[in-house]
């Protein structure tokens, strides 16, 4: 395993979006990895509607919330295509789902893997570096405040609220951390992204981890 | 709005002014050094912890089976 590994340096990371009030942060992280799987593959980056997954993944609950696994598993039975993002724009609030026909643009997903690595994240970062970008849940409560730094204190595990996408990791400081994207605009934490302690399980980052193939 | 709502929309946000304040007080105690997070009034700060899980977090939980490693050479597609 590499010391420093992220998906931004190969360019396969969409930029950090903003769901606003939204609670669909389950669709944001969801989307994000199906965009750099899409891209992994030699594709061009592209911005995929996250409001599609909103409003057409029935076993969620679109802006009340919803599960990454749910989500996957939806599109992974239905095979819908995902299209573009400026083809079926976020919105902020759930809509009716809008059907596309079958020659449009739209990438649907093969399968995906879906585990707990708790006390296994060095297995996580493989799978990181394999597969492509994590979607995991975690503990956010105290992310309210957050302005920078490794998160280490003050983060449970067992209590997920938030879903948000692992896009590498950093162990050549004196405190290895996930790097990880979320979907609260670029102003928040660093350019919209934080940094989480890899080991011990910190804000439960390794208890729902899903890696999404295209 | 009524002088009535006005006064209890200042009390609310003293209020939450006041527990913000507190809990990044709170939340930085653990901070010795650079690397470790730091917190300060940002774009959330002004809600309740109430109001932002309600509409920031809501993320439902799913349970998934632990992952097994596959020792080298039996991995199956």
């Amino acid at each position: 395993l590499p010391k420093k590994f992220d998906w931004r340096d190969k360019k396969v990371i969409a930029e950090v979006r903003n769901q606003q009030t939204c609670g669909g942060c389950w669709a944001f992280s969801v989307v994000g990895g199906i965009e750099s799987a899409y891209a992994i593959k030699g594709n061009n980056l592209e911005e995929l509607s996250v409001q599609q997954v909103i409003d057409c993944s029935y076993n969620n609950y679109g802006c009340s919330g919803g599960s990454t696994v749910s989500a996957l598993s939806w599109l992974n039975q239905t095979k819908v295509k995902l299209v573009r993002d400026s083809e079926y724009t976020f919105k902020a609030q759930t809509g009716l789902c809008h059907y596309f026909g079958h020659s449009d643009f739209g990438v649907s997903i093969t399968g995906f893997a879906a585990y707990d690595f708790s006390g296994q994240e060095e297995e996580m970062m493989r799978m990181l570096v394999n597969w492509g970008p994590l979607a995991v849940t975690v503990d956010a409560v105290s992310w309210q405040d957050y302005l920078g730094g490794i998160i280490q204190y003050h983060c449970s595990s067992g209590r997920a609220n938030h879903a948000v996408l692992i896009t590498g990791f950093d162990r050549t400081g004196s405190i290895p951390y996930w790097i990880v994207q979320n979907s609260w605009g670029s102003t928040w934490g660093i350019d919209g992204y934080v940094r989480v302690k890899i080991g011990g399980n910190v804000c439960g980052i390794a208890d729902t981890v899903s890696s999404v193939f295209v | 709005p009524s002088r009535a709502s006005r006064l209890r929309l200042y009390r609310g946000s003293r209020q939450s002014g006041f527990e913000s304040a507190k809990r990044i007080r709170l939340l930085n105690l653990s901070s010795k050094d650079n690397k470790t997070a730091f917190y300060g009034i940002n774009e959330f700060s002004h809600l309740f912890p109430e109001e932002f899980k309600a509409i920031y977090l809501r993320s439902i939980p799913h349970k998934l089976p632990r992952y097994i490693k596959v020792p080298k050479g039996k991995e199956k597609p």
